[in-house]
């Protein structure tokens, strides 16, 4: 419930929010879509948490029914893994989450 | 060395060979694209070989210079990974590649 806790707290108070694995190349390919769109996510990297990693990752398919990584949050809101942010891309509709979470 | 050598021997006895992780999405993809194509690749997950799996890896680093996974030879010629032998098949390279390695 504590980790819960600090998930919802964590993707609620960041604009965009990836929890990835160093070594994972999908997770790599979500990060750098956001680097090149100007946009500094707020990072996690599952594997240097020791064993906190996989209860982390235990939570968030708790939360969103996603175990997988990348696990991708905008605005607080869930959108799902490295497809999915792709996708939302190519459909243009990610700039827009993106600049409407960060606006104050 | 008794590794080494298997795994030469490996890739030089099969048409096709991958060195895979199965939870590594890129790994899902280049074992899918060989599918796609008609052809059943020498699927070997490193993940499941338990403490041989990390110790397979280092010697296919030493072997080809890659670490990483997804790792693919095809005729006994080690390709690359997931975006080499992708980028082969953009050109037009790989089915050709694969029907000679496969032909009698
Ligand atoms: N379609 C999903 C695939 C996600 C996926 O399968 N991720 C893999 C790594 S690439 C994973 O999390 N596997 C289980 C694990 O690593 O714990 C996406 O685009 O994010
Ligand atoms: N560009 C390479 C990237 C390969 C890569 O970085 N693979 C990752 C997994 S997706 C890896 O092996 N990381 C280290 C490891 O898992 O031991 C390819 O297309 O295959
Ligand atoms: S671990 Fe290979 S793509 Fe994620």
């Amino acid at each position: 419930a504590r980790m819960e806790e600090s998930v919802r707290k964590t993707v609620s108070e960041n604009p965009a929010v990836v929890y990835s694995k160093t070594w994972c190349s999908y997770s790599m390919e979500v990060k750098s879509l956001f680097n090149r769109l100007g946009y500094q996510p707020l990072v996690i990297e599952l594997d240097e948490l020791g064993p906190q990693g996989p209860q982390l990752q235990k939570v968030l398919e708790r939360i969103t029914g996603q175990f997988t990584v990348p696990n991708v949050f905008i605005g607080g809101i869930h959108i799902g893994g490295c497809t999915d942010t792709v996708k939302l891309h190519h459909k243009g509709e990610l700039t827009p989450l993106l600049s409407k979470a960060t606006s104050p």
